[in-house]
């Protein structure tokens, strides 16, 4: 139930301040100086259910277009995709992958997704 | 996406974004939503970067993912990334050698994580953006502190195709990338840049604050069923604001 373009809305006034505050979104600390694999543990451990949920569903339009062959790549050959990536992400995605319990394939895969989206 | 980089009379520099995710991914026909845009919705968190106890950037992220797409380092520079849609060096020869071990090209989130975290001025973050081998095109939008310090980068994965530029003197004192090359005419059915353009100059220069920003970005279709967020930055005073929006009916899809 919307008109067809071209958009004709008037320019919206007065939004600000939303009702919602920004502190409705949680701020983490992600401290630099900590090894890498050390850093969003706190993030990925509070945050593993609903992680897990959006890979799900991203595993999912992946295998629906390119029907298991990009999961099939990531389950077997993570190792060498890996091994072009600077030594501190690879990290962090352990460390993350590790605090939610979800396959380290499946944290890079949501990684490089918005890349993946594009084409 | 959206992104915005708008300069004041008095040479303030204001940045903000509409993040759009997960276009064509899964219609939820009986909400009228975006299957991968709502999941992306409790994700979104706040990072704040240290070193020695103190904040280096702040960025706006999703729950697991290391890269930066919204993010400001205080007193240095902001950035966004919009998607950039390219059917000739479209990414898929840019995975596709990466997966075959030639790894010359960056993948962005990557890339905009380690500038945040080694550059320290605007021009230089504005040259590495520029520069840098990538594994599929990007649209990179960068504001600074300094009159004429805001630039949309329109990235192939070889080069820069496109440098648009804040110039107020010469009356460019906005510059707005949704996710068409801006040489180009938006698809009919997906044209952002239009309303938003149009709500900007009815705003003025003189009343670019990040408060009238918010009114833009909140307008439809510029906010429509994909925006997971509205983010809202000031360099010089270290402000990043992050709201999480939905559109409510009647909505445009994207």
């Amino acid at each position: 139930d919307f008109p067809p373009p071209p958009y004709s809305e008037t320019c919206r006034q007065g939004l600000y301040p939303p009702k919602e505050k920004p502190t409705d979104i949680a701020t983490y600390e992600v401290n630099l100086d900590l090894p890498p694999a050390k850093r969003w543990a706190q993030l990925a451990a509070d945050k593993a259910a609903e992680m897990k949920d959006l890979i799900s569903v991203i595993k999912k339009l992946v295998n629906s277009f390119s029907g298991g062959l990009i999961i099939d790549l990531v389950d077997k050959d993570l190792p060498k995709l890996l091994s072009g990536l600077p030594a501190d992400s690879v990290a962090e995605m352990q460390g993350i992958a590790q605090a939610a319990n979800i396959p380290l394939g499946e944290i890079f895969l949501y990684n490089v997704f918005y890349e993946f989206n594009a084409f | 996406c959206t992104s915005i980089v708008a300069e004041t009379p008095s040479g303030e520099i204001h940045h903000a974004r509409d993040m759009d995710f997960g276009l064509l991914m899964g219609w939820d026909t009986q909400n009228d939503t975006w299957l991968l845009t709502e999941k992306l919705r409790p994700l979104i968190v706040t990072g704040d970067f240290t070193r020695n106890n103190q904040t280096i950037f702040k960025a706006v992220s999703f729950a697991g993912y290391i890269g930066v797409l919204t993010g400001m380092k205080p007193q240095k520079f902001s950035l966004t990334v919009n998607e950039r849609y390219s059917v000739k060096g479209s990414g898929l020869s840019g995975i596709l050698k990466w997966i075959l071990g030639q790894r010359t090209g960056s993948w962005m989130g990557f890339l905009t994580r380690d500038v945040f975290e080694n550059v320290d001025t605007y021009a230089e973050a504005k040259a590495v953006l520029s520069s840098k081998l990538l594994i599929g095109p990007i649209y990179f939008i960068i504001g600074g502190v300094n009159s004429g310090e805001g630039a949309v980068l329109s990235r192939s994965i070889e080069k820069t195709i496109d440098t648009h530029d804040l110039d107020a003197k010469n009356g460019t004192w906005f510059v707005l990338e949704t996710n068409y090359d801006r040489w180009k005419a938006p698809l009919f059915i997906d044209d952002r840049r239009t309303p938003a353009t149009r709500c900007m100059n009815e705003m003025g220069a003189a009343n670019a604050t990040l408060a009238n920003l918010f009114n833009v970005l909140n307008t439809k279709p510029v906010l429509n069923k994909l925006t997971v967020y509205t983010s809202l930055m000031n360099v010089k005073a270290g402000i990043l604001e992050t709201y999480i929006r939905f559109c409510a009916d009647p909505c445009w899809p994207w």
